[in-house]
């Protein structure tokens, strides 16, 4: 009975030990953000609370390319008819799916969850602002935007990354420049101009292509393959530097004021992206390694002139895993 | 997903946003 008693121990062990610390966590971030809710309330701002680097460190030991490309690959399996509008409404219901913007409403003719995520959308289910020089490339939420300053740029209020690494080193131009200037003064290109930024977030639910902003020029393309962690503004909020971490492809290019580049930052779900005018990209691919680059320019002998986009033409999609 | 835009403008340029708002494709951003 004594050997079989410590048999049972050494096996529930593990699993006291994971529900007590697991629940001990859960527990102490619940109270944090009560505290934190408090201090709103009494109109007191509250600083970011950032992941200390070995939190960081152990979230990107997770391997969350791996699983993205493995819940890519469940999700390209093509389901049951019978089973398809279940699955597909349980998503709607979850994530605030609004079907009738969709080109196809009809649930049955989408053969995976894949193809339900890539959905298009009815051609008068988004208007084109004619007034504005800008538009929304997409659907989603805005996270921040404002005045690029001391090379930085925020993910959230407070939370920073920066802008060289970003975007990498400025190789995709021969144009020279002063050793003393600053990236960020680098790129900006006619004097007196400044550097802008904004960043969208785009939620599970909504639309998940992408469109030309502005009307502009592509001259050069750079994919960083990277982590997939989470890119949800709770994560964005504590985790500095994660558009860096994370993969994602740069456009950079120039507009009627000068610099412009637009970059779709994967996520752990979300782990592929796709530009519609460049059939080698490829994302989320284990051939790639974490930490480099791979470059592509669009400006040839032939061609000086990049790709041409006009406002509001479609530029890419993110994928499932 | 994310998207992030860089760009430049002239100091006058405006963005007609709030942090935190919802926005759709196709929808103003900000102008000169």
């Amino acid at each position: 009975l004594r050997a079989a008693s410590t048999g049972v121990m050494v096996r529930l062990r593990p699993l006291y030990f994971l529900v007590a610390s697991g629940g001990g966590y859960t527990g102490y971030r619940q109270y944090e953000k009560y505290k934190d809710h408090q201090l709103e309330r009494q109109g007191i701002e509250v600083p970011p609370k950032l992941a200390k680097p070995l939190e960081v460190a152990l979230y990107k030991s997770v391997p969350t390319r791996l699983l993205s490309r493995a819940w890519g690959r469940l999700n390209q399996v093509e389901l049951p008819t019978w089973l398809r509008k279940p699955i597909y409404s349980l998503y709607i219901w979850t994530f605030g799916v609004n079907m009738k913007e969709a080109a196809v409403e009809d649930l049955h003719q989408y053969r995976n969850l894949s193809e339900f995520f890539r959905r298009k959308l009815k051609p008068q289910a988004r208007p084109v602002c004619d007034s504005h020089s800008m538009i929304s490339p997409s659907d989603g939420k805005i996270l921040h935007f404002g005045r690029v300053k001391n090379c930085e740029v925020e993910q959230v209020k407070g939370v920073t990354y920066s802008l060289e690494s970003f975007l990498g080193p400025r190789t995709w131009t021969d144009r020279k420049s002063s050793l003393s200037s600053s990236f960020q003064e680098q790129l900006v290109r006619k004097k007196g101009n400044e550097l802008y930024h904004c960043v969208i977030y785009l939620a599970p639910g909504d639309y998940h292509c992408f469109h030309s902003p502005t009307d502009w020029s592509v001259y050069h393309r750079r994919h960083f393959p990277g982590s997939l962690m989470s890119v949800n503004p709770g994560i964005a909020r504590w985790i500095k530097e994660l558009f860096c971490y994370n993969e994602r492809v740069v456009l950079t290019g120039g507009w009627q004021h000068g610099f412009f580049s637009l970059t779709a930052v994967g996520a752990t779900n979300v782990g592929s992206i796709r530009i519609y005018f460049d059939r080698d990209l490829q994302t989320n691919s284990p051939r790639y390694s974490k930490g480099s680059h791979n470059d592509v320019s669009y400006i040839s002998g032939r061609n000086q002139d990049g790709i041409a986009l006009r406002k509001g033409e479609q530029l890419g999609e993110f994928n499932l895993g | 997903s994310t998207i992030v835009l860089i760009f430049e403008a002239p100091k006058d340029f405006c963005f007609n946003l709030k942090a935190g708002q919802k926005i759709h494709f196709g929808e103003a951003m900000g102008s000169l």
